[in-house]
């Protein structure tokens, strides 16, 4: 069975919030490492792969490995039930047909208690291969939120570009064109928003806005978020929490 | 124009 008890609530609204437009239905496969989940969008072009590690939790308990299928909409539903000062508290037994939330208030004077019916899903895991990327950009998370939300409106691709000097977000739509470039800044006093890049090799590639806009809404999870990119292969967007990851992968457009 | 690729031509079911 899987008992789970986190004392900030609003991390798991927050990790709905990340990935439910993105996916529908998905497995949270539990074991003693924590709790993970893996799921492809409908249309095969991203994927997400979300891990709350068990020292997140206290305490966390999973005797033996359970997937838990559960519908995402559904279960953001369930949580917008819970307050964002609550404990959330997850619940189910090894058959694993329904998942219990309890959540409970600072002042522990008021326990709400919901079951979720889970579904059998029938999803099988993709590997992904280990990859030394080009580059990786580290930089603000809700930089890199206005910037694609900004373009949006131009284009519905956007080339990232990314040398030693900086990275170059640009799009080109029939009301012209447009681009954001922020260069490498190490040194800027504000350690949170500065934009750090590693880089093997300069990379230019292009990808849809329509997912990267979808990936920002993991903003509220952390403040930085990390861009990984190598010519030719999926990017991969990371948010990293105290606990865990949410990490998503795009597949990039190719010239023809 | 570049065109939207698979995630299934990068990563293979396990």
């Amino acid at each position: 069975m899987l008992e789970a008890r986190l004392q900030t609530g609003a991390l798991l609204k927050k990790v709905l919030e990340a990935i439910k437009e993105l996916i529908t239905d998905a497995n949270f496969d539990c074991s003693d490492n924590g709790i993970a989940l893996q799921a492809m969008d409908n249309s095969h072009v991203a994927l997400v792969a979300l891990l709350l590690r068990h020292d997140g939790f206290e305490p966390y308990r999973c005797d033996r490995s359970l997937a838990l299928g559960v519908n995402l909409v559904s279960l953001s539903k369930v949580l917008r039930c819970a307050g964002n000062d609550d404990i959330i508290t997850l619940k189910a037994d090894d058959t694993a047909d329904v998942l219990s939330l309890t959540f409970e208030n600072t002042d522990n004077d008021r326990i709400s208690e919901y079951e979720l019916k889970l579904m059998d899903i029938d999803s099988e895991h993709l590997g992904i291969p280990d990859t030394t990327y080009e580059a990786v950009v580290q930089m603000s998370s809700a930089e890199f939120a206005r910037i694609c939300k900004d373009l949006q409106v131009l284009s519905d691709s956007v080339q990232i570009d990314v040398t030693k000097e900086g990275v170059k977000f640009g799009a080109k739509g029939e009301l012209g064109s447009g681009a954001v470039t922020l260069k490498q800044n190490g040194n800027v006093d504000k350690e949170e928003e500065a934009t750090l890049i590693e880089l093997q090799q300069n990379v230019s590639l292009n990808f849809s806005l329509k997912y990267l806009v979808n990936f920002t809404k993991a903003t509220p999870l952390a403040s930085r978020v990390s861009l990984s990119m190598s010519s030719e292969v999926p990017l991969l967007v990371e948010y990293k929490m105290e606990a865990g990851y949410i990490r998503y992968y795009l597949a990039p457009k190719i010239g023809e | 124009t570049p065109v939207q690729k698979s995630l299934l031509s990068f990563f293979k079911p396990k």
